[in-house]
């Protein structure tokens, strides 16, 4: 299985919406 | 850094490569951090801001120029294999399950090995704040529980003890919820004194804890209180859990925290993970008033594999604005899930083979330096200022093109070896 680490996902907020079944990342956001 | 929408490359100056030993958060005080509604404050274990989380008075034990990089990436390896593992054996089982309907699958050992971001959470009535390494890839929260009755690791906070608390109860070996923990763990628990849930888990890198399945109030922060939360208090955990408390985990079972709480949440959480070891991010729980209006969102899939994890869809990677040529079904074949503890990325061989073609192209004019452990991309930038690398986009279903930040492409050890931060997985099946 591939896997998106966490050096990949610093600086962007990630989003878990568990209900809705998605996944957002919002580029930039964690200045 | 430096990067404009349109260009192709990212600018960087090589100073910024330097660890930083003093933190650089704004936020200074437990007080603080305790008081932010259903928002936690994440720092990097190693880095210079864990000393947050310490008591005034108390000494920072570990600084993040005692972190050595070849053990950080040999555990994250671990981790990995631990997860591949994992997956494999669940994918074996539901062969076997599906020829012999009446055998439950026995799932021993390994889940996950280190992770490395560190949120404070409160546990007992008075509540007792202590760090925990937050983790998306296990489902277990637990803590360290006095009595200890065989072993407890030296931890940062003083250990919890039930005793103080008028909150906590154990919870019976006969329940649905003891025996479904074994789908949490990866091990069956058993009964103890009293009839009381025994549970285990053991990590990938042999790290364990084991102990009392028990029902505790859980502050999130001061004032944002959950009531009868189910987690572990260990009283024989050993390993590399450093000097965090325990672990806070965010998987999809319904004994995760995302699950435990969520009615109150409906399932919602977000972070921001620290872009530097002396940087802060943040974990909040429930749905945000307004999403920004860059968000992106791209569907989460279930997969029997591995239920616990948030599987999504990557498609494809571009570099310096070039889709890279790899069959989609190169990604589609193995699956990718996204872990807040696995640290550098993993790729099905023949797309990491493609990516590390297209980035040493780019950075040709640049010295190669030796591997190290895992990467094997890597570059002297010994006497330069400022270095120029490709932008690196991830591509999933959906549209989503996410430009990873230039603080996540790169891992460094020295600017001798300034190495790519992705690696390959043993072959595309992986």
């Amino acid at each position: 299985v591939g896997i998106i680490g966490n050096t990949q996902q610093q600086r962007m907020e990630v989003i878990y919406d568990v209900a809705k079944s998605k996944l957002g990342f919002v580029p930039g956001s964690c200045a | 850094a430096h990067g404009a929408a349109g260009q192709v490359n990212h600018l960087i100056e090589t100073s910024s490569f330097l660890p930083a030993t003093t933190c650089s958060s704004s936020i200074s005080t437990i007080k603080d951090l305790e008081n932010k509604q259903s928002s936690l404050n994440i720092v990097h274990r190693h880095g210079a801001c864990s000393s947050l989380f310490l008591d005034e008075g108390q000494e920072k034990t570990k600084t993040s120029t005692e972190f050595d990089p070849e053990e950080f990436l040999k555990h994250d390896q671990m981790r990995v294999e631990a997860l591949h593992f994992k997956l494999t054996k669940r994918s074996a089982n539901t062969q076997e399950q599906s020829a012999k309907a009446t055998v439950l699958p026995v799932q021993i050992g390994a889940s996950l090995g280190t992770a490395n971001y560190i949120v404070r959470v409160g546990f007992g009535t008075p509540a007792k704040y202590m760090s925990l390494i937050f983790d998306t890839g296990s489902d277990l929260t637990w803590i360290q529980c006095k009595p200890c009755s065989k072993f407890c690791y030296d931890q940062q906070d003083a250990i919890f003890n039930p005793s103080e608390s008028t909150s906590y109860s154990t919870i019976n070996c006969t329940t649905r919820i003891c025996f479904e923990s074994q789908y949490a763990t990866g091990i069956s628990p058993s009964c103890g004194d009293s009839a009381s849930c025994v549970y285990g888990i053991q990590y990938g890198d042999q790290s364990f804890s084991l102990g009392y399945l028990v029902n505790e109030t859980l502050s999130i922060t001061s004032t944002d209180v959950v009531n009868k939360f189910t987690f572990g208090c260990g009283q024989n955990n050993q390993g590399l859990f450093g000097k965090a408390a325990g672990l806070l985990g965010l998987g999809r079972h319904r004994l995760s925290i995302v699950s435990q709480t969520l009615k109150k949440y409906g399932g919602r959480f977000s972070y921001c993970l620290p872009s530097t070891s002396s940087s802060n991010g943040r974990l909040t729980f429930g749905a945000q008033k307004r999403l920004p209006s860059s968000v992106k969102f791209t569907p989460m899939v279930k997969d029997s594999r591995g239920p616990s994890y948030y599987f999504l869809n990557l498609v494809g990677i571009s570099v310096g604005g070039k889709k890279l040529a790899i069959s989609a079904s190169v990604f589609a074949s193995s699956g990718t899930i996204i872990d807040s503890g696995t640290v550098i990325s993993r790729l099905p061989r023949t797309a990491y083979t493609s990516l590390q073609s297209a980035f040493k192209q780019f950075m040709s004019s640049y010295r190669s330096a030796k591997p190290l452990s895992i990467l094997d991309t890597c570059f002297n930038l010994t006497g330069y200022k400022e270095v120029r690398i490709p932008k690196i986009a991830l591509l999933f279903k959906g549209g989503v093109t996410l430009d990873v930040d230039p603080s996540g492409l790169l891992f460094i050890r020295s600017i001798e070896q300034v190495c790519l931060a992705f690696a390959a997985n043993q072959d595309d099946k992986d």
